[in-house]
């Protein structure tokens, strides 16, 4: 015997209350209770009767509202394909880079790391250890040397060396800081300068603990450096990282892998599917 | 903005009263506001109902409306929630004064040791020492023996040793070399990590510290409550310190882990430098920031 739910008030407040916990935003939350394609009006249309149907509606609408698609990382016609990793401060890049160059490794490409956090304490110590567990190349520069060069030289390295990707690690940068963002439009000016068409992806790493702030920062990263994806970290807490759904709605960013964890394997291609079916686990 | 509506109460009082009906529209603007915010769906709602009773019934005063009056007190009740300032560090009677710092990965942790080493060096005159008790991510040791360069304060390490046996080797390096104040530092963990979680408070059972805080980023959305409660039941914080609070961030991770926790937040970070940018914690500004 299961005690089934009734279709109140009192429930659709707990669903709501789960929702906000998903960290989607009161916008998103409004128009998944109260919008056209909303619960209250399908309850009121009689499309909804029970509880049980409830959580299986928000799911489809919810897939429904992430249209961006494309996880697959972009290939340049010719090598290297580059890509810049960026975002606010601890979020993940660094992690995320190693996990992302074992994935293309794994994948029969050559890659190599350019270091171009030059600024905060035992960075390039960080990144250079992954490089030597992974069995990549790194390119480093001088302490408190200027990101954009190491970029250069990254690209420098890559051209002459044939490798298939360049992967760019910057420093952590707040969004409201004008002066870091504008040294990140020049990281990325030098990549395409001396890479035309570069960088092929720029992926901003976002934190799934963050709240509403997200949504902030994928617009600031965005109009300095068009972002052409996301990498949500730490989904292995227990953040839902909703505010992506805002973000894809709002700025047509897609999330192209999720961090689950502190390894080298930690690391999936987004899969709607499961990540809508997790903010209801 | 919500906080300009309420800045300027002043007046005489009226014979209108607070009601259900006439604060409805204002709860309502205020509620999304705390969602916007990032304060915890469930601290708001607790929040704003006990508000809401004891505001109920009070008389208007003079040129302001409910809405607004109602406003002023959803702000005094914020900032006493989050209040009082306390940014009080309780020293050890004897032997080295212990401080440990934990959290959620990337938090700033490590940098906020660093912070905490140079105030209390130059504010306090206290001879610290940083003990980099991280062993697994890359570079860690790396990372806290160049803040500790930095600043001129010795760091204690230990290769082949796990962190509880790091730290409580460090109390004795600290004896021997005169260090008044140990702060240790830790790898970033999740709450629901059983072993990491097990094994912080191992360190804490082994090192007896004056003080453990929670160092949490100012962005935390809706998961503050769930890691803040975890956090605090495993280890009975003695403070919270917000970190990254120089962002637009509006901060409600603040509200929710006092209202959460019962503990205080002592200090803010507010930089990347190792500098002045760690500022005690004030409740009525953050109130205020986290009102928009
Ligand atoms: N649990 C978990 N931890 C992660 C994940 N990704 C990164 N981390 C951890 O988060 C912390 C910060 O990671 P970093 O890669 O140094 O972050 P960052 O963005 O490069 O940091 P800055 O360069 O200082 O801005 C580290 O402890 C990582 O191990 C993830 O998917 N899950
Ligand atoms: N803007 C700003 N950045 C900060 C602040 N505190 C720390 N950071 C930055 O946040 C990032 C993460 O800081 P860490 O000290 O490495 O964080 P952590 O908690 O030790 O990370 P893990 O050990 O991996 O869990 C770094 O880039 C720091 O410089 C702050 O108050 N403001
Ligand atoms: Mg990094
Ligand atoms: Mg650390």
């Amino acid at each position: 015997f299961t005690f089934r739910r009734t279709l109140d008030e009192a429930f659709v407040e707990e669903i709501e209350a789960e929702l906000f916990g998903a960290d989607f935003g009161p916008e998103t939350v409004r128009a998944l209770l109260d919008g056209p394609n909303g619960i209250r009006q399908a309850w009121k249309d009689k499309t909804i009767t029970e509880a049980e149907e409830v959580r299986e509606f928000l799911k489809r609408n919810l897939k429904a509202m992430l249209t961006r698609r494309e996880v697959k990382l972009a290939q340049a016609a010719t090598p290297p394909t580059v890509i810049l990793v960026a975002g606010v401060n601890g979020t993940g890049k660094t992690t995320s880079i190693a996990k992302l160059a074992r994935r293309l490794r794994d994948d029969g490409k050559s890659v190599v790391l350019a270091a171009a956090d030059t600024f905060r304490a035992a960075a390039v110590e960080q990144l250079t250890i992954w490089s030597q567990r992974l069995g990549v190349d790194i390119v480093t520069g001088k302490p408190q040397a200027d990101p954009a060069s190491v970029a250069y030289q990254g690209a420098e390295t890559a051209l002459a060396t044939g490798v298939d990707y360049l992967i760019v690690d910057t420093a952590g940068r707040l969004h409201t800081q004008v002066n870091l963002m504008r040294e990140l439009r020049k990281i990325r000016d030098v990549l395409s300068k001396k890479i035309p068409g570069s960088p092929h992806e720029c992926l901003l790493v976002l934190d799934a603990t963050t709240g509403q702030n997200a949504l902030n920062q994928a617009k600031l990263f965005q109009a300095e450096v068009e972002l052409s994806g996301i990498i949500l970290a730490k989904l292995d807490g227990t953040a839902k990282g909703g505010i992506v759904v805002a973000i894809n709605n709002q700025l047509d960013i897609p999330v192209k892998m999720i961090g689950v964890g502190e390894k080298l394997e930690d690391m999936e291609p987004f899969d709607v599917d499961k990540f809508v079916d997790a903010v209801f686990e | 903005a919500i906080t300009r509506r309420f800045t300027d109460i002043i007046g005489n009082i009226t014979r209108k009263k607070i009601t259900e009906g006439n604060i409805k529209e204002t709860l309502r603007e205020i509620r999304v506001a705390l969602l916007e915010a990032d304060v915890a769906f469930e601290v708001i709602k607790d929040f704003l109902a006990k508000v809401e009773a004891e505001a109920l019934g009070d008389r208007v005063l003079k040129g302001v409306n409910p809405g607004q009056q109602f406003i002023s007190v959803v702000y005094e009740e914020m900032a006493k929630l989050m209040g009082p300032v306390d940014t009080s560090l309780h020293y050890a009677q004897q032997g080295p004064t212990v401080i440990l710092m934990a959290g959620l990965q990337g938090s700033g942790k490590t940098t906020t040791c660093g912070k905490l080493a140079l105030l209390l060096k130059t504010e306090q005159k206290r001879r610290p020492l940083l003990v980099a008790a991280d062993v697994q991510r890359p570079a860690a040791v790396e990372q806290l023996k160049k803040l500790g360069e930095q600043i001129g304060v010795p760091v204690f390490s230990e290769s082949g040793v796990k962190p509880p046996q790091i730290c409580l080797h460090s109390l004795d390096f600290a004896k021997r070399q005169g260090c008044d104040t140990v702060i240790l530092d830790s790898a970033g963990r999740l709450h629901i990590d059983e072993a990491m979680m097990a094994e912080v408070k191992e360190v804490a059972a082994l090192t007896t510290p004056q003080e453990i805080f929670l160092v949490c980023d100012a962005m935390t959305g809706q998961d503050a409550v769930k890691s803040a409660k975890q956090f605090n039941e495993q280890l009975s914080l003695t403070g919270v310190i917000l970190t990254k609070l120089d962002g637009d961030a509006r901060g409600g991770a603040a509200l929710s882990v006092k209202a959460i926790t019962g503990k205080p937040i002592k200090f803010v970070g507010v930089g990347e430098k190792l500098e002045n940018t760690l500022k005690p914690f004030r409740p009525d500004g953050m109130a205020q920031r986290i009102l928009g």
